[in-house]
């Protein structure tokens, strides 16, 4: 797994997941970088990635939006203006 | 362990 840090260089993260407790991938992926965004101006996010934690806090278990909810406050809060990101390129499964 | 998985609904897909 990898840690990377996405500033918050853009008014949006733009990123798109899929993925979440309960479904066939059972940990958030990343399905899209959206140009212009944060995560696309970071440059070390890549489609496909499978997020593990968000600011250490653990992806797994949790239901789609939850971990959607978690990853917009991360980003919305005004306490970093970073937000860290561990992820695997591995598809993992529970 | 795949089928069981095959089983679970499709996720959903957010933007943020």
């Amino acid at each position: 797994s990898t840690l990377v840090r996405v500033a918050k260089t853009a008014s949006t993260l733009g990123i798109a997941i899929e993925g979440g407790a309960n479904t066939r991938q059972p940990l958030p992926r990343i399905v899209t970088i959206q140009r212009g965004g944060s995560a696309h101006n970071c440059g070390k996010l890549k489609v496909g990635q499978v997020i593990l934690e968000i600011n250490g806090i653990s992806m797994r278990g949790r239901e789609h939006r939850d971990a959607a909810r978690l990853i917009a406050e991360a980003f919305k809060t005004k306490e970093r203006d970073y937000v860290d990101f561990l992820v695997t390129e591995l598809n993992v499964s529970l | 362990v795949r089928e069981k998985r095959l089983a679970l609904p499709p996720s959903e897909i957010t933007m943020l």
